[in-house]
């Protein structure tokens, strides 16, 4: 499988709608600092489910939500989508593409989250269960954010046993 | 449950021999318990010989020798549960020339059979790419991203 | 105390603000204390605006302008007692080309005054060093030092 | 007043004698990983009399002495000196220039440090008392290690504070 593309809709400094196409094989993203180049790294672990704001770099959901210093165009909404090219040969070909959709919405006490899949709305269960068949872990390393691996080199000898005693 | 404990710790310790030799051009990397009698309530040391030095534990190294060496232990556990997609943040950061060259090669391989993804502002990992994505903000607000072809991306302001 | 205290923090918001104009190309900085009232008491708060951005707290940047916030903070200190010489070691590594471009140009307007020494893997910064020296290891284990011409080390594996 | 040379016996990873040649203005570093950048800051620290081995990235001062694979030829001794050009126009100019050594001896029960100020044995305060007439601060921001601003991009506005206060 691959992650065919990825649309941002209001998601930290990604304003309006953008698409970013991704192709299979080794992409390098590059740009000077501060230009997005981590959000977008936040986005893909916010669209595939993470539930702390802390891994994605915020301090609370609602922070997700791009702002800007023009207070009036501030919205109270922002979605990530990203369509999986699942290559599976044992199905047609319009059936081999799955897209997970994830919205933040405004609600009394906060933000709730609401989960799409190829249009359907679905639980949280539902799209860990999707990620479990895909193989994709979000807690092993597949993920390595900035910053990291400072923390690796940092870890006592305690710590590292505990790692591997949870990927037991 | 101690049992797959030590078929988890053998298996990390295999593969950081592997990578990191790979990454370091010839040194030597393995894991080390402060208690082999008593594995689940030891400690896990990391001790590392870069290529021409003799061993030291990962405190003693240099910044560039211990990120590689993190890098290597990284790989080493990402090998225990593959994964079809990897995205990987400025891993590079500390390295120097030679060393983020061997680091790029490495992704490109790895690339072979999952989709790799790095962020990095150094040229040493763009001569591996087979895709560019290049990302900026005119008004300092929008975040704007556009495709780059891999040779147009040598003129990117990208390092120095 | 209290007074000293004052004059400290507001030489040091001053200078933050200059410097962080310059290394960031026309943004803005400073420190903010979270009870004005009782400044022994609180806590200070470094805020920024990276150029054409809005004012957010240090947390909320990017890693980047982080570690060029961070930077200005340290000059603006160094400023309350200059020193006859400075020593920074990598330094730049968080940063793009053209934000370790405006960090070396800073360095170079400090030696007129003191003796400067960075260590940088970096072209940015070797492009306004007076001298240069290089450092290596043919052994692995014993450390050569040599003077090499600014002009000769662009071809130094520096970067890349 | 200028760093002019610094000479190195036994330190760290440079084995045997190694003069370094300084300048005035504006000098860069570099060389590969693992090469020996950082040794030279940690080396000046030295000379200056930093007292803690950990500012030097050392569990202990015995650290500090160069060792080889060759069991053999490990010594028990290490030293640094550094000259210094004062510039001082009231002084003659062969008085001008200082040299400050220091050297690490093995003892019974761990090292001993020895100060020398132009070849006379001073003690640590006579070395401290020089170095305020210069204005050269070990504990102020002049030296900025490796990492060192990740440690700051991290400090808490109340460790801020603590700083603020310890400058005034
Ligand atoms: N007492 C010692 N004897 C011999 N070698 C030592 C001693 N102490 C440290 N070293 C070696 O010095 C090397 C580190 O040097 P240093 O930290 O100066 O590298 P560096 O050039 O700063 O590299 P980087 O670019 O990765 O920061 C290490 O490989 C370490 O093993
Ligand atoms: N909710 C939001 N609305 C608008 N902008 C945001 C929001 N959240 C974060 N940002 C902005 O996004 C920028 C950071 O982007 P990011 O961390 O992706 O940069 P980067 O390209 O990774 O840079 P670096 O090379 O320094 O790591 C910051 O300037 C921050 O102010
Ligand atoms: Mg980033
Ligand atoms: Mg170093």
């Amino acid at each position: 499988m691959f992650l065919e593309s990825l649309e941002l809709h209001n998601f930290k400094s990604f304003g309006n709608r953008k698409k970013v196409v991704f192709k299979k094989g080794f992409t390098v993203i590059s740009g000077p600092n501060g230009s997005g180049k981590s959000n977008i790294g936040d986005s893909l672990l916010f669209v595939l489910g993470i539930r702390s704001s802390k891994a994605v770099r915020a301090e609370r959901l609602g922070d997700l939500i791009h702002k800007t210093s023009d207070e009036k165009r501030n919205r109270d909404y922002c979605s990530v989508s990203v369509t999986i090219d699942t290559e599976d040969q044992e199905k047609l070909p319009e059936e081999r593409k799955i897209t997970l959709k994830r919205e933040l919405v405004a609600e009394m006490d906060g933000y709730k989250s609401n989960y799409y899949l190829n249009g359907i709305k679905v639980r949280h269960s539902d799209v860990a269960e999707l990620l479990d068949s895909l193989h994709i872990y979000l807690d092993s390393y597949s993920f390595v954010l900035q910053g990291d691996i400072n923390n690796i080199v940092k870890m006592t000898g305690f710590e590292r046993r505990k790692l591997l005693e949870s990927i037991s | 449950k101690r049992k797959i404990f030590l078929e988890i710790y053998s298996a990390i310790n295999e593969n950081m021999k592997i990578i990191y030799r790979e990454l370091s051009g010839g040194g030597e990397a393995s894991l080390e318990m402060s208690e082999e009698s008593d594995p689940l309530n030891s400690e896990i040391y990391i001790r590392a010989r870069p290529k021409g030095k003799s061993y030291s534990k990962l405190e003693a190294l240099s910044g560039g020798e211990k990120s590689l060496t993190a890098l290597a232990f990284i790989m080493a556990v990402q090998r225990i549960n593959p994964s079809p997609i990897y995205y990987l943040d400025e891993v590079d950061m500390f390295l120097d020339g030679s060393n983020a060259e061997r680091v790029g090669k490495q992704f490109k391989i790895n690339s072979g059979t999952s989709q790799v993804f790095a962020v990095s502002l150094r040229k040493a990992m763009l001569k591996y790419a087979d895709h560019v994505i290049g990302v900026t903000s005119f008004d300092g607000e929008n975040t704007e991203v556009f495709e780059k072809s891999v040779s147009e991306s040598g003129n990117m302001e990208v390092e120095n």
